[in-house]
């Protein structure tokens, strides 16, 4: 996505609270996920801002939790995941942005020579994008304001939405778009996890700024 | 480096500490 239409995270244009910082809001994610019955690979906030500019309503990158899951372990191991030279590419990637975040006079890291698996990549590549005017998965739940809960690859891959699709072809298997203040909260699981109001009920807890 | 937002900065850094420990649990 191009680099304009990805707000940066600031309290004052999205309209959350000032007390609701990056540090909070990475504390529910990890309790979201961590606290969870089910296996969730992972969770993301998508925060809305609106584009002065343009006029245009936009939900991009505030935060995420990646706890993995049990199919990295295995390709890991087995290093079957993509080509090799997918493989080089994402690598050659993951040394960037950790030359980036460390400093380029770093000391060269091993882990960024482990293979980077489907669903890492997909959601580090999730960090790049944006949902404009109500588009996606996550911009039709905040549009509605209706959750959206698809589970299974093929549902997934006929979902109205490129995210989804891509989603599944990376091998999740579950996807979810519940909107709450300020923004949508998105889950994915390389599991199958059915519709739960447990766990609607704890992403509106920890996600209504409200209370 | 500055044309990255901040939000998503830190977002990284924690991925890429947290991977760390992944791969070297697996």
């Amino acid at each position: 996505a191009p680099e304009a239409h990805v707000p940066a995270f600031s309290s004052a244009s999205a309209g959350v609270p000032e007390y609701f910082t990056q540090e909070s809001l990475q504390q529910r994610l990890h309790m979201l996920i961590e606290g969870a019955r089910d296996s969730w690979t992972y969770a993301i906030f998508w925060q809305s801002s609106v584009d002065v500019g343009f006029g245009a309503s936009i939900l991009g990158w505030g935060d995420g939790y990646y706890k993995g899951c049990e199919e990295d372990k295995r390709r890991r191991r087995n290093a079957t995941s993509s080509s090799v030279a997918e493989q080089e590419h994402r690598k050659r990637v993951l040394r960037e942005l950790n030359s980036l975040i460390s400093g380029s006079g770093s000391s060269p890291d091993s882990a960024m020579e482990e293979e980077v698996t489907d669903t890492e990549w997909f959601f580090l590549v999730s960090m790049t994008q944006s949902f404009v005017n109500g588009s996606g998965l996550p911009g039709q739940s905040f549009l509605t304001g209706a959750p959206s809960w698809i589970v299974g690859k093929d549902r997934l891959s006929i979902a109205p939405c490129d995210r989804a699709k891509q989603a599944q072809v990376f091998g999740l298997q579950s996807m979810v778009c519940v909107p709450v203040e300020s923004g949508v909260l998105e889950l994915g699981s390389t599991e199958l996890i059915f519709h739960s109001a447990d766990m609607m009920n704890q992403v509106k807890a920890l996600f209504n700024f409200n209370s | 480096d500055a044309a990255v937002p901040q939000a998503r900065k830190a977002s990284l850094a924690r991925f890429l500490e947290k991977r760390k420990e992944r791969v070297s649990n697996t």
